[in-house]
């Protein structure tokens, strides 16, 4: 999992949310449950609400849009960008936004909610058959006032349940008009309209007027889309017309002839050729709730995982039996916790629930103190750090950065701005560790100090010791030569730096977690990538470069480059 | 056997999707979704920049890394997703 820089989350748990408008696609108490169900997909494994707001400013403002919405974003018709939201803040931010240039739905194609006839509100159930004939679609056979209806169970003349499809014919939605239904024809504009336009509109949403004349009664709302329209192109709202001609050729179906791309299309009048009127045919559509649960992750503070079965992946892919995956769990756990209270989620089960390290006892390789018996290297009193350009390792111990060069090294006190005392010897403090340190890192919980050198690693609590022991135990590779930072990031979590890499240890766990190596500049843009010396000192991580280091704010911005010896050493 | 269909491609009137090459395609996918800001940002090239933003992308998406626009990259870049970058500018 990744969060945003500087780890951006709500500051309260009672978040609330308001969906700004709605998209004619599904009956608005769909949307408004798919909603639902995608913020409970968060709140079910951390301490986190969500409350509907119906007016004034939420926390998280939903709403659907075409192209150019408003924001520096815009979406790009049918396909490709499905939806956006922002992480959490003021303003735009925590903001949720979907292109409705989509066809959505909950996944498995047009998500057909009823009005009146006698199945109180039930989902269509296509294929339904009538009078011997099998419909995948609404139909207006069998009526003469030409309104759509389905079947809500699989056998019309069996069961004889069915409801009325969404239709302009039947209401509609937003607007003014209280969901009533449209009036053809209606006047707008001195010009007459026997059918839903976008006429007037330059957001592409089709509307009518609910009075025969929207000049003087400004009566009207927003038609829905019926589940045999065609979607985008220059016909939205259209069925298709079968049989069509285009290039001279008849087609009673849909087709990807003429494009490259292979999606399907069709014609909304009996010739393409003349009329140049289309659009495309009605597919699975997204699941609203699917790419909802996704964006509401943004909106928390979640950015994209790499991990393909995760939520935060950023690719769309339906799945039928939705459930969290552990990473996402895991990264949402980071920001917020996990839940308390009557159903608790218990931390991840890699993580072992007591404070005890699950260290294998494996004896070839580990020592305890104090069998070792090594003797203190003289330390030669006349070095000069000032004069090194290079060192082996710089981390932070007790608050005090510490420089290490070939087996000795020199401490800052945090205290006054004096320059390094030292040397000191490393074996004198340290006896089991060899004379060149790679990397070092106090880790924060436990206060046990972890050094690198080469492909080993020692772990010192106090005076005791355990190691060497090989980095592959940590998970890391055995294609890494040296461990050359390290930046721990709190909650057990501490990011290893090797080459152009970097890896994310959980150190309670003693593994690497899913999703690692990233690459260290698509997420420290700015600092170099072949940095032998990493660490974090007072909120702020430095990337050591020669003589150089480049210092990164916890947004991740470098906002200081500078020498080691003036700057950190006060030489 | 059949003839084969002579494809025509068609410009369909108030179509937003233009027809890109795949080329095209990568530049305006690497760029939009922040795997290129960052290769400019750094200012280390290590590699060539397209190439390691490819890298970038591959490894994201869990693909190969080959750092060539290879038919399952081409494939992926056309697949629909959320519209927030991956890597954060």
């Amino acid at each position: 999992y990744q969060t945003f820089e500087g780890d951006l989350k709500w500051d309260h748990q009672d978040v609330t949310y308001r969906i700004l408008n709605y998209s004619p696609d599904m009956e608005s108490s769909l949307i408004d449950d798919a909603f639902a169900r995608a913020f409970k997909v968060w709140s079910d494994v951390t301490p986190l609400t969500f409350t509907r707001l119906f007016d004034g400013t939420a926390d998280i403002m939903i709403s659907f849009g075409k192209a150019d919405h408003g924001d520096p974003y815009p979406f790009d018709g049918k396909d490709g960008l499905l939806a956006h939201a922002y992480p959490p803040g003021d303003g735009v931010q925590g903001d949720a936004h979907f292109d409705d240039d989509e066809y959505w739905t909950l996944g498995t194609g047009p998500a057909v909610k009823t009005r009146y006839g006698n199945s109180e509100g039930a989902m269509c159930h296509f294929p339904f058959t009538f009078e011997e004939k099998s419909y995948t679609t609404c139909t207006t056979d069998g009526r003469s006032d030409n309104l759509p209806w389905c079947a809500t169970t699989a056998d019309y003349g069996r069961d004889k349940k069915y409801g009325f499809c969404p239709s302009e014919l039947l209401y509609t939605f937003g607007g003014n008009a209280n969901g009533a239904e449209c009036v053809f024809p209606f006047v707008f504009l001195g010009k007459e309209y026997d059918s839903c336009t976008t006429e007037g509109r330059s957001d592409g949403y089709r509307w009518c007027a609910t009075t025969d004349n929207f000049d003087r009664d400004v009566k009207y709302g927003f038609c829905p889309t019926r589940d045999t329209a065609v979607i985008g192109g220059n016909s939205e709202g259209e069925p298709c017309h079968f049989p069509f001609v285009f290039l001279g050729k008849k087609y009673d179906s849909c087709t990807s002839e003429g494009r490259g791309d292979g999606k399907l299309w069709c014609a909304t009048t009996d010739s393409y050729d003349d009329d140049k009127k289309w659009g495309f045919c009605p597919d699975q559509g997204y699941s609203l709730f699917l790419v909802a649960a996704h964006e509401f992750g943004h909106a928390l503070g979640l950015d994209h995982s790499n991990i393909r079965d995760a939520l935060m992946y950023p690719m769309y892919s339906y799945v039928e039996n939705f459930s969290l995956h552990e990473d996402d769990i895991e990264g949402i756990q980071y920001l917020y916790g996990s839940k308390t209270g009557p159903d608790p989620t218990p931390p991840q089960p890699e993580s072992p629930t007591t404070d005890s390290y699950p260290y294998e006892t494996d004896v070839t390789e580990e020592t305890t103190e104090p069998s070792i018996t090594t003797t203190t290297r003289p330390v030669d009193p006349s070095q000069d750090p000032c004069k090194f350009t290079k060192f082996d390792t710089i981390t932070v111990i007790e608050g005090e950065l510490h420089f290490f060069k070939d087996g000795q090294y020199w401490k800052m006190p945090s205290t006054s701005d004096e320059g390094p005392e030292g040397p000191f010897a490393v074996s004198g403090r340290w006896p089991a560790l060899p004379a060149v340190i790679d990397s070092a890192f106090e880790e924060l919980l436990t206060k046990k100090l972890y050094f690198f050198s080469g492909t080993r690693f020692w772990v010192y609590t106090g005076q005791s010791v355990l190691g060497p022991r090989s980095i592959e135990k940590l998970g890391l590779p055995n294609s890494i030569q040296k461990v050359e930072g390290a930046l721990p990031r709190g909650k057990g979590k501490v990011l290893l730096f090797s080459g152009e890499n970097f890896w994310r240890l959980d150190v309670k766990a003693q593994k690497i977690d899913r999703g690692y190596p990233r690459y260290t500049d698509a997420v420290f843009g700015g600092v170099p990538n072949d940095a032998h010396d990493v660490f974090q000192y007072k909120g702020h991580f430095y990337f050591c470069r020669d003589r150089f280091y480049w210092r990164m704010n916890s947004r991740r911005q470098v906002d200081r480059v500078g020498y080691v010896k003036y700057d950190l050493l006060k030489c | 056997w059949s003839l084969p269909l002579k494809s025509v491609f068609v410009t369909f009137p108030g179509d937003i999707i233009k027809n890109m090459t795949d080329t095209e395609l990568a530049e305006n996918y690497l760029k939009k979704f922040g795997y290129m800001e960052t290769q400019k940002r750094s200012g280390f090239q290590s590699m060539t920049s397209q190439e390691k933003a490819l890298k970038m992308m591959q490894r994201q998406m869990g693909l190969e890394e080959t750092g060539d626009l290879d038919w399952s990259t081409i494939e992926a870049m056309k697949r629909p997703r959320c519209g927030v970058p991956d890597v954060a500018n």
